[in-house]
């Protein structure tokens, strides 16, 4: 049965997008067919993946926009199990339009469940804040994996999702929404306070942690600059082995 | 003269809040009178002063939603010459009100300017992303700062916001706004590619970049954990030392 798992986060740069790649890759690495869905006005995702943002006709904004675009036609394969539906910087427009005309928040979760049938996986990207973006891609995951940079911040951020997920599950969009993890993530030894974090979170999130941490790691810097995510760039490295060990963490469920 | 400045960029986690924290509290310590005001709903300007945005009552949401409230009446004073307008998650509704209303975005302007005579610096903390609150900021300042994370996605980041400084700028809404400087942050000494993305931004925007680089430091991440900033917790860390090289950098305009 596909798992349509939202990456989510309001606060900024704690690892959303390099899990959404990594972790994408890692299953399809692993004989998984994945669907990767940038929803990201920013399009992080996308141009990691070589496309750029400022010039993508067939995009998750046409397939939000026109009731003509399907899953099919808007996803750029990769590879044998592994494609991209890009994001747009048209992706911002699309939702001021959503708010200002009150319109509904479903149609995503109506295309990705009617092809759900193609893919083992589908993962979307999601931008920096709580509005229209995340609030659709709650609508249509079954799960949620919440990136939590080891830092002060972390609880904070943490506290703001987890309370849209409720109002999601309970205010009956999507009833059987549930969060499937926090990934403590950017976890840098050297930091007097990172473990005390991690140990923070399994204490008041217990059983909602992943037992994987994703250590800070330079390779996670440098594998854009070659083109390739740290998995394939550096499939040695802390960081690689900690997003295979997320997947299998997955596969064991 | 009293310079209003935003500290903004839509990429998330670049630093905009460390540098609106630490840049504010180096000039204090050099006797300037430093006002910071908080935009972010998130809040995270107003947890590292030890407030929180849960629950202030007087705040940048009630100075932009009520005729009645003034800088004055909605600052913390923190100590002689460094003051914060905390944030509250209140903001979010305050954007969608704004959006839905079609509101203008000038009244953080008028309040500021009507104020300026109190301050040295007053610098603007603005959530990761291109709409209302960061719209209001740009509306307001005299000058931007765009701190940029030293990794791949540095250059897509900055044309979005200094995209935005332009429209704001050309559509009348602020035609003296100006891009004071792009600061490099979080360059890690340990990753191949971080001194290319600093030389491509010196090269791609001449004259528009800050001599100062914020190195990654720790330092920075164990600070909020014992209720400080860097630039008091760890005065001689390389982060705190920039910092303030930072703050010289301004005081020299
Ligand atoms: N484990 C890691 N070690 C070192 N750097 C990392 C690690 N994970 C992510 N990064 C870097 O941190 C930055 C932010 O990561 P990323 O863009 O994935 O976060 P995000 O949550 O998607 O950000 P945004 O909120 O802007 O969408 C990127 O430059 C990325 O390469
Ligand atoms: N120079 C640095 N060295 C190490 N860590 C840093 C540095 N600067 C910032 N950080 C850490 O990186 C994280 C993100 O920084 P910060 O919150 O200031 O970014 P931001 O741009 O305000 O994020 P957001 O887009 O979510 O508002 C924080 O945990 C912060 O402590
Ligand atoms: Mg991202
Ligand atoms: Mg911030």
């Amino acid at each position: 049965m596909t798992r349509i798992l939202a990456i989510a986060n309001q606060k900024g740069g704690v690892g959303k997008t390099t899990t959404a790649l990594n972790l994408g890759m890692a299953l399809s690495q692993m004989q998984r067919r994945v669907l990767m869905v940038d929803l990201d006005p920013q399009g992080g995702l996308t141009v990691f993946m070589g496309l750029d943002p400022y010039h993508t006709e067939r995009s998750s904004y046409s397939l939000l926009m026109y009731d003509g675009m399907t899953v099919t036609r808007a996803m750029r394969p990769f590879s044998t199990g592994l494609a991209l539906i890009p994001g747009s910087i048209d992706l911002a427009t699309a939702a001021v339009k959503i708010i200002q005309e009150q319109q509904p928040l479903d149609r995503l979760r109506e295309v990705l469940r009617s092809s759900r049938i193609n893919f083992d996986y589908i993962l979307i990207d999601t931008p920096p804040s709580l509005d229209v973006m995340t609030a659709i891609s709650l609508v249509a995951a079954d799960e949620v994996i919440i990136p939590a940079q080891c830092h002060y911040l972390a609880m904070l951020g943490i506290r703001a999702i987890k309370d849209t997920i409720d109002r999601v599950r309970d205010g009956m969009r999507n009833p059987a929404l549930k969060l499937r993890g926090v990934l403590p993530t950017m976890y840098d030894s050297q930091a007097d306070y990172a473990q005390t974090v991690v140990d923070e979170l399994r204490a008041v999130l217990p059983g909602q942690v992943f037992q994987t941490v994703i250590p800070y790691d330079v390779r996670v810097l440098d594998a854009p600059h070659r083109g390739r995510a740290v998995i394939e760039d550096a499939p040695n490295s802390p960081a690689a082995l900690a997003y295979r060990a997320l997947a299998e963490e997955l596969l064991a469920d």
